[in-house]
């Protein structure tokens, strides 16, 4: 995972 | 966070809570399609997959967990609460969104945009979100005499829907950071078009002060 931002929405 | 984010997701949790509350008070599922609420549970369960082994923030986590446990609820209900399961609309709700799954699956295993298990589950989950309303329009329009809450709690999907647009053109424009989520964006703006008809009816509708009547 490095995009840890990329499935912040719901 | 902003601010159109937040409202997206507070008119999405309203949503839910018209439907629990319609459900649990008046213990009546008339006008709700069991097929859309199949699909939304489906979709959550895959695209929170990450829900215990990555962590956001405690806002992520509690709306993930409210989500999950109001869909399976009003699964519940409908199927096998005594009372509320006999005002299912069976015969009317005959949208056969089996097959909407299989297409989005195999969607999501060719276009996505890392080929490993919990990120074509997530893309599965957005392709699915965007279709899985179509049984519950269906039903509307069979149905055609909608009652408040039923045409409310469809409004606050699709008003949730809108508002994530807008949070995604501003996040595109304030964080420096964000990229181009072309699956994510494509989808939602499919998502939120299928609203459109519903929401000229139903605008109209609360303008003239009548109940809500789509056309046959």
């Amino acid at each position: 995972d490095s995009q840890p931002e990329l499935h912040d929405e719901l | 966070m902003n601010i159109f984010r937040l409202a997206g997701d507070m008119t999405h949790l309203m949503s839910v809570l018209v439907l629990l509350l319609k459900i649990h008070t008046i213990k009546s599922c008339a006008g709700i399609s069991l097929k859309t609420q199949e699909l939304y549970a489906l979709v959550f369960a895959a695209r929170y997959l990450d829900i215990f082994t990555h962590y956001y923030s405690l806002y992520n986590t509690v709306m993930k967990l409210i989500f999950l446990g109001s869909s399976f609820s009003i699964l519940w209900y409908m199927k096998r609460h005594k009372v509320v399961r006999r005002s299912y609309d069976k015969d009317q709700d005959t949208f056969r969104h089996h097959f909407l799954v299989l297409p989005c699956l195999v969607l999501a295993l060719l276009i996505n945009e890392k080929f490993t298990f919990k990120e074509v589950m997530w893309t599965f989950s957005i392709y699915l979100e965007a279709v899985a309303i179509l049984p519950q329009l269906v039903l509307l329009q069979r149905t055609r005499n909608v009652d408040n809450l039923t045409g409310q709690y469809v409004f606050l999907l699709g008003a949730y829907r809108g508002l994530y647009i807008i949070n995604w053109i501003y996040r595109y424009f304030a964080e420096p950071t964000y990229s181009t989520h072309w699956i994510t964006w494509i989808s939602g703006l499919l998502q939120t078009l299928l609203y459109a008809d519903f929401f000229y009816y139903y605008i109209n509708s609360v303008k003239n002060n009548v109940r809500l009547q789509l056309p046959a």
